[in-house]
């Protein structure tokens, strides 16, 4: 406590807790018990944009063909 | 098809993995789908060399991030054996390819699918039963503080980003929902899982599917 990094990371925790409270006003607002919850975890000392750099890498490529699937009258008429 | 359907049932889906800093989720989701493709056919369970992927799937760049498409394509075209995870283990860095003689044991696949479900989840649901997990690329900004629960609202699709595997569904409560296994290890989510509303492509679950075919 005290040294810079501590101060850093003590700004990002508390924007996490800011972000925790919107993410969460949709479970409060909702009448279902299943609704996501978010709070602290391994990530909230982390600037989202080093979340996302970090941990987020997967990309589907342009050339890459994805079969595109229809919803067939069967599937909807059952 | 059934309300209910979990490949963990069946004894076929590996532990939760921790990829740390690495970026390659594309490559743990592809073992992963490998690994549960391989016990479905009646193989003992093996966990998979993670390592194996990151540092030997051309296309794709490591830790600097990847395809699942492009891993699955590596995979066929080569027919390279995926060894046992402690024989090539995970450093969570890329490194150099480790070549095995031919005589070496491991895992390759026939072939590989990719589709776009996204307005038909319910032909999702059909493969994933018949196939085994499905290695989706999802928009997971929003789930840098995810704890547990049904994520319903603020997940978009069209924003890719992020590679999971789908190895489960359940229509039983009032809010269907995928079972999706991360690689954030077992401290993030629910025990490492995360739960998806089904039937509205959130955070472009059914945009980008493939699966290996064993």
């Amino acid at each position: 406590p005290g040294s810079q990094i501590f101060q850093e990371k003590y700004q990002l925790y508390l924007k996490s807790l800011e972000r925790h409270k919107y993410l969460n006003s949709f479970a409060y607002s909702s009448s279902t018990s299943m609704d996501a919850h978010y709070g602290i975890n391994q990530f909230s000392d982390l600037p989202v944009d080093e979340f996302i750099s970090t941990y987020l890498k997967s990309y589907p490529r342009r050339y890459q063909t994805y079969v595109k699937t229809i919803k067939s009258s069967t599937s909807e008429g059952s | 098809l059934p309300l209910r359907f979990d490949w963990r049932d069946k004894n076929v889906v590996m532990r939760v993995k921790n990829q740390m800093n690495c970026g390659a989720c594309w490559a743990f989701s592809v073992v992963g789908a490998v690994e549960s493709a391989y016990a479905i056919k009646g193989h003992q369970p093996l966990e998979l060399s993670v390592q194996q992927v990151i540092d030997c799937s051309y296309m794709d760049g490591g830790c600097n991030g990847g395809s699942t498409v492009s891993a699955l394509k590596w995979l066929n075209q080569t027919q390279t054996k995926l060894v046992h995870a402690s024989e090539y283990a995970f450093k969570a860095k890329d490194g150099f390819c480790h070549y095995f003689p031919c005589t070496e044991f491991g895992v390759s696949i026939k072939g590989y699918e990719a589709y776009d479900f996204s307005y038909c989840e319910e032909e999702m649901m059909k493969n994933l039963i018949n196939f085994g997990p499905l290695a989706v690329i999802v928009d997971a900004v929003s789930w840098q503080d995810y704890l547990g629960g049904v994520i319903q609202h603020h997940c978009s699709s069209g924003h890719p980003n992020h590679a999971v595997l789908v190895i489960g569904y359940d229509k039983t409560g009032d809010i269907p929902y995928w079972i999706v296994q991360n690689s954030w290890g077992t401290l993030w989510g629910a025990e490492g899982y995360v739960f998806i509303k089904m039937g509205e492509n959130i955070c472009g679950i059914a945009d980008f599917v493939s699966f290996p075919l064993m």
